[in-house]
């Protein structure tokens, strides 16, 4: 049972590689990477042997090799089903942002209460209305949405969502959602947090 | 000088002892704590005592008592003056999420490059073509700012920030950020990265 602080670091370390890799940096130094990560080397090894790699004296990785090996155990080559419900500001920046194609994210449906919206929006992704959204979801086998519906219709659009069988919920909603299902796994993305987390960190580095 | 992810953490704790709050909460257990944050008890411990909380068994905390005291040591009860560069989809989003002012975060200023957009977004923010923001954020002493822009115009947009002596950037574009500044902390939010972990952790659920 791979805790989430581990799989997000992971993935952190995942994207920094992929970073260098387009800088054609063949290995990379372990408190190089500690650094572009923000943790220390010591915690990346604890973290890659968890996913089964010890092949390394700690001093240099493989880029290229390393990049692979994580994208393997973690499933990050195979294509990715997702859709998004709520298509107002946030939800149609998301469907129309090009990153999600090119790292095997394939927005297989959106999804709006409002029909109004359904006929003007211009996107190459099939939409739907919104209580559709158990049917195309089982239909078409979508893993994960992104929910980006006013926070009042959270809670019941997550509900649709896992009568669906969706198995990850990515909230944007200032909503706490409950979902009878416990394996359905909610992350909440929040401005006001990482708005925070920034406001100290540079009060920090200001000070000293 | 603390890391950052000492300060995620410590946010986060912020951030669920005020949900704890809502609830009418008046202690929470060490055990229950690390439960709704994700993180060990031992790791809450330790985080708190780098910000100079000591006077805890370890077995129960005071949700009002530590929120106020995080809130004091991190600065949270003061306003923050921030600006938005960028008002497209994500950025009037932004503009219009309602609980950023009851968090303490005035949205000082709204930036875009096109007149048009100026003139026809209905916010009660103060807006202002881009190439004002050395001037505004000097003037109005604004610490972070938001950029929302398209990645080609990230750089630039970044530059002129930081020549208005902006001190914090949150950065929504997928372009990477570099800025002379060192002290200037740039925070990224992905949401390939965000998707990732979704994945994994659903995965990883459904397996066991
Ligand atoms: N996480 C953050 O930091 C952050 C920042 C800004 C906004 N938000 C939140 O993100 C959400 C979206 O914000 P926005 O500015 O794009 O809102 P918006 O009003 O522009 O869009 C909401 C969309 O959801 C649709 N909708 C309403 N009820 C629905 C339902 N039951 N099923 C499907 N679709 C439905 C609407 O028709 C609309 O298209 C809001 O909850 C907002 O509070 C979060
Ligand atoms: N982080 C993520 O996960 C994620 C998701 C979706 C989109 N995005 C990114 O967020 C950014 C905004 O996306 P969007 O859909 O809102 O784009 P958008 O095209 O709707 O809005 C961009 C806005 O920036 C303005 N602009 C352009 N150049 C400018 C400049 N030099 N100075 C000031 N303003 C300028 C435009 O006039 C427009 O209003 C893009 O970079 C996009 O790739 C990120």
């Amino acid at each position: 049972d791979v805790p989430k602080p581990t799989i997000e670091r992971i993935c952190k370390i995942y994207q920094v590689l992929g970073d260098l890799e387009k800088e054609k940096a063949e290995t990379v130094t372990s408190s190089r990477l500690a650094d572009l990560i923000g943790f220390s080397s010591h915690s990346i090894r604890k973290d890659l042997s968890l996913i089964g790699f010890t092949g390394n004296n700690g001093a240099r990785y493989q880029v290229k090799k390393l990049k692979e090996l994580i994208g393997n155990v973690l499933c990050f080559d195979r294509q990715r089903k997702i859709c998004v419900v709520g298509l107002g500001r946030i939800g149609s920046a998301i469907l129309n942002y090009p990153n999600l194609k090119e790292s095997g994210f394939e927005i297989a449906a959106g999804f709006d209460s409002s029909v109004n919206k359904l006929e003007t929006l211009k996107t190459d992704v099939k939409l739907f209305p919104a209580y559709q959204i158990p049917e195309i979801v089982k239909r078409d086998g979508i893993d994960t949405a992104v929910l980006a519906v006013p926070s009042e219709a959270a809670q019941s659009s997550a509900e649709r969502l896992a009568e669906g069988g969706i198995k990850g919920i990515l909230n944007f909603t200032p909503a706490n959602i409950r979902l009878n299902a416990k394996e359905i796994f909610v992350a909440n993305i929040d401005l006001v947090n990482e708005l925070r987390v920034v406001s100290v960190m540079s009060d920090l580095s200001f000070r000293s």
